[in-house]
């Protein structure tokens, strides 16, 4: 049996909101850890790993470990519904194979909503991720979520917008990160120095730099990614010439989401 | 031109 029970729908709202534009399935793993969800874009380019610990939960009842796909842009209409304060039970069971069921209760009206979900094939997922040692890392750059997300859209709305391909260079030079695009008549280019964590010791810019870092990156992927902001006030940028770049979001002390991407390499 | 590998080149199915 599994029975999870959330006292508030924004964490789930959220967690659907940050992922189903770019991923349209995902695989739910529930044990007795918690939920681990992955899923991959179609292009099979970005991966993203969602962990909410069981502590994250009201009520966490799982006693056989269940793995299950499910169509995210369904997810998401459904909980679009739902209120912030509603309270949200999952349930399957293990005569249903098959179906989870999602209900949403209005703490204030007493108004119950119910969706089954049916379980649908992943397109590849679950995929081992390794968790690789910070030394592999040459670069990691640690700043506000709101702050990533107006970078990416003041380079979206540079670059042309028409164009699905526009790529953004994300260099880390000593006490700086800079984030370049090439527009159709131009090149746009937004310099974040680290902050002094005196000023403003809630939102710092941290840049820790073993070695000068310059890597290519889609924006359309970028832009998708800090939709993660909802999750948490920070994010970390993990940056590597030879690994997956890892945008990094901690939820709370219960978790984390992170969206996974190589970056493009010159040929 | 820059070419984007897939993310299936370095995670691998379990």
């Amino acid at each position: 049996i599994l029975e999870l029970r959330l006292v508030q729908a924004t964490l789930f709202k959220n967690v659907l909101e940050a992922i189903s534009d770019l991923f349209s399935k995902a695989n739910f793993d529930f044990s007795g850890t918690g939920l681990e969800l992955q899923a991959m874009d179609t292009s099979h380019v970005a991966l993203v790993a969602l962990l909410l610990r069981a502590e994250a939960f009201n009520h966490y009842l799982c006693d056989r470990d269940l793995s299950m796909g499910l169509n995210l842009a369904d997810m998401a209409k459904a909980f679009r519904c739902a209120n912030n304060d509603d309270i949200i039970t999952i349930k399957a069971e293990e005569d249903w194979s098959d179906t989870v069921t999602f209900t949403f209760e209005s703490p204030e009206d007493g108004e119950i909503s119910i969706f089954d979900f049916d379980f649908v094939g992943t397109n590849g997922v679950p995929l081992e991720i390794p968790e690789f040692p910070e030394s592999e890392y040459q670069a990691k750059v640690r700043m506000p979520s709101a702050k990533f997300m107006r970078i990416c859209k003041k380079l979206s709305s540079f670059g042309d917008s028409g164009d699905r391909d526009t790529v953004v260079i994300i260099s880390v030079d000593k006490e700086c990160v800079n984030f370049f695009t090439r527009g159709k008549t131009g090149t746009s280019t937004i310099v974040c120095r680290q902050t002094q964590t005196v000023d403003k010791p809630k939102e710092p810019t941290l840049i820790e730099m073993k070695e000068q870092v310059s890597l290519a990156f889609d924006l359309r992927y970028m832009n998708s990614f800090s939709k993660g902001s909802t999750l948490s006030d920070q994010v970390t940028i993990s940056l590597s010439s030879n690994l997956p770049a890892v945008f990094e979001y901690k939820i709370a002390e219960t978790g984390y989401i992170r969206y996974y991407m190589l970056p493009r390499i010159e040929e | 031109v820059r070419k984007q590998s897939q993310i299936t080149a370095f995670f691998s199915s379990p």
